[in-house]
């Protein structure tokens, strides 16, 4: 474990924390796009598939079930609790997030590391966890007030990734042959999709305005 | 075993 890592995983935790706590206290998840939710779920199963049969530490034990449990319980508020899935914006969170979970897979049954169905399923989380913000992202472009939280929700999600780049960057140089190029290059495609929203989250820090995408 | 290396981050 590196700062890199502590201090990425601890972004990460932010992040879902942010968003429980606006939808659970507010009661509304305008702005929010259920899509990338979902697809944060099943990046979530898919990854962690090995929680109780593969143990590595409390930590880690502790963290994968925080980021399943708010994961599943962020989709069930947005689906099921009848106040909050009133603000929920249908119309405009459209983004077909089917046709980025069958490319994510078909790419992983194609470049993995090992051909094992734990293997490929955990390449696939990697995949789709890279592509998983683009529904939310696209939501942010058609609606025009981002109220902070939401903001601060996916500037924190975009921050954890790029510390991990640092981290893996610090694990190169310190661990004989730490070589993963799968997982390096979906982070880092994965952090340069957030690069547009963190130029303009940084201008509207800057400038002390309410955040606003172009259109 | 270098895939467990990374199999220790989330």
């Amino acid at each position: 474990m590196n700062i890199f890592r502590l201090a990425g995983d601890m972004t990460h935790l932010f992040s879902v924390l942010v968003l429980l706590l606006k939808i659970h206290t507010i009661k509304s998840c305008a702005g929010v796009s259920l899509k990338t939710q979902e697809l944060y779920a099943l990046v979530f199963a898919a990854r962690y598939l090995d929680i109780f049969t593969n143990y590595i530490s409390l930590y880690n034990t502790v963290m994968k079930l925080i980021f399943l449990g708010s994961s599943f319980s962020i989709v069930w508020y947005m689906r099921y609790h009848k106040i909050v899935r009133r603000s929920y914006d249908k119309d405009q969170d459209t983004f077909r997030h089917y046709f980025l979970i069958l490319p994510c897979l078909l790419l992983a049954l194609l470049i993995n590391e090992k051909f094992t169905f734990k293997e490929v399923m955990w390449t696939f989380s990697l995949y789709l966890e890279a592509v998983a913000i683009l529904p939310q992202l696209v939501l942010l472009q058609r609606t025009r007030n981002i109220d902070n939280l939401t903001g601060q929700y996916v500037f924190l999600l975009g921050a954890y990734r790029a510390l991990y780049i640092l981290n893996w960057v610090y694990r190169y140089f310190t661990e004989p042959h730490f070589v993963h190029w799968i997982t390096w290059v979906s982070g880092l495609v994965q952090t340069l999709l957030y690069a547009d929203f963190f130029y303009y989250y940084f201008q509207s820090w800057k400038n002390n305005q309410k955040l606003h995408l172009p259109a | 075993k270098e895939e467990s290396v990374l199999k220790d981050e989330l």
